[in-house]
């Protein structure tokens, strides 16, 4: 569990989940 | 006898001198160093250096190290430093040598301000690195000042806010009180565990464009890669964690990530340099590896390792 909880916490520092045309869309707009 | 070259390699608490010759590799140079160390976990680590163009750059193992674009100078000049980060130091780091390395290069990291660290975090950190300094707090022996030469905060941080160098000096120790029986390397270890959650820790940065010409940082960790806004290293906008990557590779300047998603389109942005390319790529390949290493059972060295921390 502590394990787990870890995982959860560093995923937080993680980019949101997205479908690559998403991502591509994303990075051609900045 | 061929002519001995002299090297200077700085860890993180020490700096040793050796004589190598002129055919020594890269690795031969490391494993030298690690020996002298003790250090077994030596898949975090290597060797970086200026070279004679002025960029930082890791020592390759399969190469000699004086055909390595190392500015000439006597001593030659190394540091030893961690390359790749654990996912989790917990559960990864073995070696008390090995958590201290970390542990003093983080410290810096974040004294630094390479690593953002918000004052609270940093108070607390500064505790813990008191804490395996100092060992317990002692009324008797840490009387009133005995921070005072100590450098425990990012000058940020002393500089952002009204607090005096007393009081947080105060506020450091109160935090000390606390840490009472913890051991020194436990005091390390707890310190790794808090900023290990920073999210500027463990990730390297380099300056890349789109193809509109806009800046952005790219980060490379050992989850995979990340980009971010200029203003902003601490928000990653849009990941590519390895799961989803089937390739990368690099032509010139330009960079191309294939997703797993044969469907999908590559993925493309632009380095300045044909040289940062290949760090980006070299870097990628060691945190890839790693990842997967983690992700299978542990070898026997490791699992001997293990064993012996634990006794």
């Amino acid at each position: 569990e502590a394990k787990e909880k870890a995982h959860a916490k560093r995923a937080k520092k993680r980019a949101p989940q997205m479908d690559w045309d998403k991502k591509h869309q994303l990075f051609s707009n900045f | 006898m061929p002519k001995m070259v002299n090297v200077r390699v700085t860890t993180m608490d020490a700096e040793l001198e050796f004589s190598i010759l002129p055919s020594t590799t890269g690795k031969q140079l490391f494993d030298q160093v690690s020996r002298t160390v003790g250090l077994r976990e030596l898949w975090y680590f290597g060797l970086l250096f200026v070279n004679n163009k002025g960029f930082q750059t890791w020592l390759k193992f399969d190469k000699k190290v004086i055909s390595q674009e190392v500015k000439k100078e006597v001593p030659l000049q190394f540091r030893f430093r961690a390359k790749f980060y654990p996912e989790d130091v917990a559960e990864e780091l073995i070696q008390e040598v090995t958590q201290k390395l970390f542990f003093l290069q983080v410290k810096e990291d974040i004294l630094t301000d390479e690593v953002y660290c918000p004052p609270e975090s940093a108070v607390l950190l500064a505790s813990y690195s008191v804490q395996a300094k100092f060992g317990d707090f002692n009324k008797e022996t840490h009387q009133n000042g005995y921070l005072t030469n100590e450098r425990l905060l990012p000058k940020r941080v002393l500089d952002q806010h009204k607090l005096s160098k007393e009081q947080w000096e105060q506020r450091i120790q109160t935090w000390h009180e606390e840490h009472r029986a913890m051991l020194k390397e436990d005091a390390m270890l707890e310190y790794l565990k808090i900023a290990q959650d920073l999210e500027m820790y463990g990730v390297n940065f380099f300056d890349i464009k789109n193809r509109k010409g806009t800046e952005l940082w790219l980060g490379v960790d050992a989850l995979g890669l990340n980009i971010y806004e200029k203003g902003d290293r601490l928000t990653p906008k849009i990941g590519f964690p390895w799961s989803e990557i089937r390739n990368i590779s690099f032509n010139d300047k330009k960079f191309i990530i294939k997703p797993i998603d044969k469907k999908a389109p590559d993925f493309v942005f632009y380095a300045p340099r044909l040289g940062m390319n290949k760090r980006i790529l070299a870097l990628c390949m060691g945190n890839h590896e790693l990842y997967m290493k983690r992700r299978k059972p542990d070898t026997i060295e490791v699992q001997q390792m293990k064993t012996k921390a634990r006794e």
